[in-house]
Formats: C-alpha cells, structure tokens, sequence
C-alpha cells in the first residue's frame, strides 16, 4: 500500500461520508443523482463479489464492506426516505442509466484478462465505473444552485479518481509486473470526465464564487 | 508475481 493509494482511498470515503452527511443529517438529496447512485450499488455489488472467495486484507475486507453498505443505503435512503425522497430532483435527473449497464456488460465479455464469471464481472465493474458519474454530471449542470455538499462529493470522488492514477504510476515503477491495461484505461477515461468540472470547481474556489456550471 | 495484484485494490 503506497501513500496515494491510501489516500485515495481516504477520499473515496470521505466522499461518502459527505454525501451521507447531507442525507441522513440534513434529510435532504437535492443535486444527487440517484442513477449514479444506483450505478455505484451495481459496481460494488458486481466487483466486490470476491470478498466470498479471496481475502486480502483486513483493511480490505472492511472498506468493501463500507462501500457496499454505504452505496446500497444511500439508494433505499433516496428510494424510500420520506423526508429526503422529497427532496430528489426527480424531474432534472432524467439520465437513462440503464443504456449505460448494457454497452459495459458486453464490452466485458468480448475484453477482460481472464474469462470467467467473477472476472468478467469485475471487468464489468471496472467499465461500469467509468461512466457511472455521467448521470450526476448532467444533473449539476442543470442544477442552478449547487450546494457545497453536493459539490464537495464531486471533487472528491474525483480526486480519489486522480490519486488511483497515481498510485498505478507508482506501482508500475516499483512493482514490476505491475500491468493492467483494462484498469488503467478505465480509470483513466474516468479520470478525464472529470476534468470539466474540476475546472469550473477551481474558478469558483479561486473567485469565491458559488459553484455554477455553464449550461 | 501474484496475478490478482491489482484485485487488493477497491
């Protein structure tokens, strides 16, 4: 485990922890997008099947744990929450996920490094990923007032997805056979979606301005 | 080399 592996980790968490925050404190999921929500639920489940047949570590066994537990709560919380259901933008979150699961499913099946269910899975997972956040993307962007929250989850996720970049770097350098194209590619075409929002994000840090997308 | 490397990571 390296240092930005680690803190990638970290900020996938407290990406997390933010959204939870605003769920389960301030009752409210205004600006997050349930079908990225319910996308993240697919990856965890698909790709963290392992957990039954390999062990890894300690720390690995629980971070899969909180990511499924926190991923499948924020969606029944979304779902099923009076309160906080009615605070969802239902009407501007219109993204047609399911159109997204499809293409991924079969993209795994025909490249993957080994062809076996859980692998193809995992692939599956890893390609899922990439575009899961495109949903919550569109939504900020119709958005007109994006709370800090809401903005704060973003930027974290998307910098968890920026230390994982750096971490494989790190890897390759140090671990010799360390070559995973199909993670590689998919982290980084992940990585990219961001790269518009991590600028409007910084001109609105810089200006002290609140956070606003062009439409 | 362990072939599942990359798996330890989430």
């Amino acid at each position: 485990m390296n240092i930005f592996r680690l803190a990638g980790d970290m900020t996938h968490l407290a990406s997390v922890l933010v959204l939870l925050l605003k769920i389960h404190t301030i009752k409210s999921c205004a600006g997050v997008s349930l079908k990225t929500q319910e996308l993240y639920a697919i990856v965890f489940a698909t790709r963290y099947l392992d957990i039954f047949t390999s062990f890894y570590s300690i720390y690995n066994t629980l971070m899969k744990l909180v990511f499924l537990g926190s991923s499948f709560s924020i969606v029944l919380y979304m779902k099923y929450h009076k309160t906080v259901h009615r605070s969802y933008d239902r009407e501007q979150d219109t993204f047609r996920h399911w159109f997204l699961v499809l293409p991924c499913l079969l993209l795994a099946l025909l490249i993957h490094e080994k062809f076996t269910f859980l692998e193809v899975l995992w692939t599956f997972s890893l390609y899922l990923e990439a575009v899961a956040i495109l949903p919550q993307l569109v939504l900020l962007q119709r958005t007109r007032n994006i709370d800090n929250l809401t903005g704060q989850y973003v930027f974290l996720l998307g910098g968890y997805r920026g230390l994982y970049i750096l971490n494989w770097i790190y890897r390759y350098f140090t671990e010799p056979h360390f070559v995973h194209w199909i993670t590689w590619i998919s982290g980084l075409v992940q990585t990219l979606l961001y790269a518009d929002f991590f600028f409007y994000y910084s001109q609105s840090w810089k200006n002290n301005k609140k956070l606003q997308l062009p439409a | 080399p362990n072939d599942d490397d990359v798996k330890d990571e989430l």
